[in-house]
């Protein structure tokens, strides 16, 4: 939806090795959230799989507020911009 | 970086040092997340480097002129993010953009970081002719892996880069097995906390860390003035800028037979005697005159056509030189002496039009020649690179400083490092570029730096943690140019510098290589820094991944084992906790000395640390007690612990305020 941003959704470290199956807690965790896997998959942008555990994802104000206040989120923030120095 | 190694003392001209210790840093890895990179550039060569390193997980990705084929030893990894940049851009069009959707540089930026990190031995290059030397790397023989997450919004003009896809390049850059993570990128203050995911590099740069990976960031240009400094979380090596012991002297003569060395990038032909002129209202004439730079294009043609014109600014920017510089080619001019603030960085002209830069003094000795000559005439002759002394070091005008406006007890910067006229790789269609190298100012030159020093040492301590090897660049810094003369911070006024302008000082890589001692910090450190700055138990228990719970009272952040002491509101007696390893002889005595600060009270207990093959580790308390009446600013010290071959040095920066969360005008 036109009113959706980019939003990053921090879970801090990595519950599991296997970063598939971290990236499919992410897809779940959307896919609750929206209702549809096609939709989950249309609003992942990214999912942080290696170093720690998160992912980015189009999500309207409401969405992100729902996705913050679930357990084991830790913040769930509009993306930024940063400039060369 | 045709001067930065030899001027730190980093050349492989002494037999025994760090370059030879580490085979130039040909094991480690640097990764990058900036612009791309232009893999054609010679500084990228691998000619005498050895297999790839073994911990290398990394990969050579495809896109638009770009291919695996581009990749080397030297070049190992190139991906680019830009799926959150383009979710967020719907006007960005990739297949009108003038950018490479690929990890190819459009900008320029990225190739001349990397250049600066780990680029290889290219020699003979110069700026026409201007700072002629070998270009190279920090870490020459070390690998670049270029993670591009910055792009170019046509539309706009800009470059920018989402905390969306940096987070993304650092996910990966920690699978791939990088040693090292280069960020030359920086939020604009005010900022969000450390934690808070809306600073992306913060958050990622703390998994990166606790996994080992040194993280080194620009400390930002938006200095002078003070709480600037940005990526300021303390587990980053945020970098400070210095200039070089390097110049760039323009002789201008005046018809006087005044000489004077003015400040340009200028590589056309001498401008022979040619009319000087100050745009002012000789008293009976209608016209406009402005003898503001900015303001030039008020004058008619008549006033600076076939003339040399002498302008004042107060703008510290570059662009206000190049601006006067169009304004009075347009009118037919024939050059122009800029007389401003020292600034920012050094451009070159358009078309090589003459344009010299003046401080005021000179500026206005100019000006007085004009008003007392009834002809007055000016001779301006090609730059010419001045290097060493009498050519000393500053901090950079523009260089960000402390304190740090989110927890004025954590020092910022960390240190510094030559960042000023810098000359790099670029891409060949970069505007100034000069056969594909370029001088650029700005803490994205300096942080590189530290970045190719850093792989230096991990080759050399591969068991110490960033913690270790930031507290080793720092206690072993110089606080002088390397020549033992004092170094000035650039602003107005000029003064010494401190360590809110450059941290411990200036980095010091061979000194760097053996510190004796260092500060280390381990997770639990980590996790009484955040339960000092009051972020909630959960949020550090997912942060770690683990069930954390913070200590009540909760800890003090003066006792968090920084190679620096920051007190920013003394009112009661302090007493503080520092850790020391030894990651020296085994069997080593030291001995505290305290450079003093005025009005403030500083003991040390015990005064002596014994370590050997079974105390590798031992902690020391230090006591300030405030003697000031009235709420001051800073007042610097030090802290050395020696055992005659190794100074451990950190600064004290102590400001009392008896009356507390009080701001007033005086």
């Amino acid at each position: 939806s036109p009113d959706s941003k980019v939003h990053i959704v921090y879970l801090g470290e990595k519950q599991h090795d296997d970063p598939e199956f971290v990236t499919e807690s992410h897809h779940q965790m959307l896919w609750s959230l929206l209702g549809s896997k096609e939709d989950a998959r249309d609003s992942m942008v990214y999912s942080y799989r290696h170093g720690f555990s998160g992912f980015a994802a189009k999500l309207t104000k409401s969405q992100a507020k729902k996705l913050a206040d679930l357990p084991g989120v830790v913040h769930v923030i509009p993306h930024s911009f940063y400039k060369l120095s | 970086t045709t001067r930065t190694w030899d001027y730190l003392g980093l050349s492989a001209a002494n037999p025994k040092n760090l370059l030879n210790e580490t085979n130039m840093g040909e094991q480690m890895i640097i990764g990058i997340i900036d612009t791309g990179v232009w893999p054609e550039s010679e500084v990228f060569n691998d000619n005498g480097i050895g297999p790839v390193p073994s911990h290398w997980k990394g990969g050579c990705e495809s896109g638009e002129m770009f291919n695996s084929s581009h990749c080397n030893k030297k070049l190992i990894g190139a991906k680019y993010f830009i799926n959150a940049f383009i979710a967020s851009h719907e006007s960005f069009n990739s297949t009108e953009s003038l950018d490479f959707i690929s990890p190819r540089d459009f900008d320029g930026h990225g190739t001349h970081v990397a250049t600066i990190a780990g680029g290889s031995y290219v020699p003979n290059i110069s700026y026409k002719g201007l700072a002629g030397g070998t270009v190279r790397g920090g870490a020459p023989h070390a690998r670049i892996a270029m993670y591009k997450a910055c792009w170019y919004l046509d539309n706009l003009d800009i470059t920018t880069c989402s905390s969306a896809d940096i987070l993304k390049a650092m996910d990966e850059a920690m699978h791939d097995g990088v040693d090292v993570l280069s960020i030359s990128l920086g939020s604009d203050v005010p900022m969000y906390p450390e934690t808070d995911v809306r600073d992306g590099i913060t958050t990622g740069a703390f998994h990166a860390v606790l996994k080992g990976i040194t993280v080194v960031c620009s400390g930002g240009n938006d200095g002078p003035e003070a709480q600037t400094v940005t990526n300021t979380a303390p587990w980053i090596v945020t970098v400070a800028a210095t200039t070089l012991d390097r110049s760039f002297a323009t002789p201008i003569t005046l018809g006087n037979s005044k000489a004077i060395l003015g400040q340009a990038l200028y590589t056309g032909p001498e401008l022979g005697f040619t009319s000087l002129v100050y745009p002012e209202n000789p008293g009976n004439s209608n016209e406009s005159f402005s003898g503001t730079c900015e303001f030039l294009d008020f004058n008619s043609n008549r006033t600076m056509a076939g003339k040399v014109v002498l302008c004042f600014t107060t703008s510290p920017y570059s662009g206000s030189v190049s601006r006067a510089a169009r304004y009075v080619k347009r009118a037919g001019g024939l050059g122009v002496i800029i007389a401003k603030h020292p600034g920012y960085a050094l451009r070159p002209c358009l078309d090589d039009f003459p344009c010299v830069s003046v401080d005021y003094e000179l500026g206005t000795d100019i000006l007085l020649y004009i008003r007392s000559s009834g002809s007055p005439v000016v001779k301006i002759q090609p730059s010419k690179t001045l290097i060493g002394q009498p050519v000393g070091t500053k901090v950079a005008t523009f260089s960000s400083r402390g304190p740090n406006s989110i927890s004025a007890a954590i020092l910022k910067p960390d240190i510094a490092a030559p960042g000023v006229s810098i000359l790099a790789a670029t891409n060949t269609n970069t505007t100034f570029n000069d056969r594909g190298f370029i001088m650029l100012s700005g803490t994205s030159m300096a942080a590189p730096v530290i970045s190719g020093v850093v792989a230096l040492l991990k080759s050399l301590n591969r068991d110490w943690s960033p913690a270790a090897i930031r507290s080793a660049i720092v206690t072993t810094a110089w606080r002088t140019d390397p020549f033992g003369e004092q170094i000035f911070a650039e602003g107005s006024p000029r003064k010494l510098a401190d360590p809110f302008d450059y941290g411990g000082g200036l980095v010091n890589p061979e000194k760097a290589a053996k510190p004796g001692l260092v500060y280390d910090l381990g997770l639990e450190d980590y996790v009484l820094y955040m339960c000092s700055a009051a972020y909630n138990e959960s949020s550090i228990s997912q942060l770690v991944g683990k069930g954390t719970v913070c200590s009540n009272p909760k800890p003090s952040v003066l006792d968090f084992n920084l190679p620096s002491i920051t007190i920013p509101n003394l009112k009661e007696d302090v007493t503080l906790t520092r850790t020391l390893t030894n990651v020296g002889p085994l069997d080593s005595v030291y001995k505290a000395s305290v450079e003093l600060l005025s009005g403030v009270q500083v003991t040390v207990t015990p005064e002596t640390l014994v370590f050997n093959s079974t105390t590798k580790k031992v902690s020391f308390k230090v006591k300030v007690s405030t003697t000031h009446k009235i709420n001051t600013g800073y007042y610097f010290g030090s802290l050395t612990w020696s055992d005659s071959v190794h100074n451990v040095t950190i600064p004290l920066s102590v400001r009392t305020q008896i009356l507390q969360n009080y701001y007033d005008e005086n």
